[in-house]
């Protein structure tokens, strides 16, 4: 099973 | 005062229209270079980044920078109150509490204009750096939202793969599997078909099938789109306007 990562755990937050 | 006019209204129902349904609050930041707006979708799995530059307007002030806070839901049923072929002009003040959009018919003389209000919306925006990406494809708009379309049908993730020269998209699903292979190719003839892959590193990566689905409604946009993909940051997916561009950045899935 794959989790979804988020834009956050890339860009920071928002 | 902004008055940005739009030599057909067509393109910024295309605009919008192309990503609507992901996000529905956009805080659009107007400049005097143009028109940009952010957003993530609830999920925050998605980022979207629109850009539109000056030249892609008939016309374009904005003397000074100016915020519209829009739902689009709200907007896009404006904008189907105009005709394609019509220009559209968005007219807004210094310190605006709606915006104007301006339909005219130069043919038949018709005028029709809307005002929607506009929202304070809380989102801060930001900061996209260049990224370092693994692999950069371009490849027709409508070749891409068709496999996306036809994997989607058996699987909530689609897997990406790409090597040297291919590129392989996979689904698998409760009811089977699915695969489509593409391979770089140059029409001389028809230059719009062309695939192109530029490969520094594979990427094996899996996306949610239903971000997938959003990013290809950009596909009005644009005949070409341009994917470049990394193991190691969000997947950028972007649609070109004549000057500016539609981005998606999708986070990937990730084994745990």
């Amino acid at each position: 099973q794959k989790r979804q990562t988020s834009i956050q755990d890339f860009f920071g937050s928002s | 005062m902004l008055e940005a006019k739009f030599a057909e209204a067509s393109l910024f129902k295309r605009i919008i229209d192309g990503f609507k349904d992901c996000v529905s609050l956009v805080n659009f930041q107007c400049k005097e270079d143009g028109i940009i707006a952010q957003a993530v979708d609830d999920s925050r799995v998605l980022l979207v980044s629109l850009e539109i530059g000056v030249e892609a307007f008939q016309e374009y002030r904005c003397d000074h920078p100016v915020t519209l806070g829009m739902d689009l839901g709200s907007l896009s049923k404006i904008l189907r109150c105009g005709n394609n072929s019509d220009t559209l002009t968005l007219i807004a003040d210094d310190k605006p509490d709606s915006i104007l959009l301006l339909f005219e018919d130069t043919q038949r003389e018709r005028i029709a204009e809307y005002s929607l209000k506009l929202m304070d919306i809380d989102a801060d925006f930001l900061k996209i750096e260049d990224l370092q990406y693994d692999t950069t494809l371009m490849m027709p708009s409508t070749e891409f939202s068709k496999v996306v379309k036809d994997l989607s049908q058996l699987t909530d993730s689609i897997n990406i793969m790409v090597t040297k020269e291919t590129i392989k998209f996979v689904a698998e699903g409760e009811i089977g599997t699915g695969s489509v292979i593409l391979k770089p190719v140059m029409d001389m003839e028809k230059p719009a078909e062309s695939i192109k892959l530029e490969m520094d590193q594979p990427v094996d990566l899996t996306f949610g099938a239903k971000y997938l689905l959003d990013i290809v409604k950009g596909s009005a946009l644009s005949d070409r789109i341009g994917i470049r993909l990394s193991s190691e940051a969000p997947a950028l997916f972007q649609f070109d306007l004549s000057s500016g561009f539609l981005q998606f950045f999708l986070a990937p899935k990730f084994n745990d």
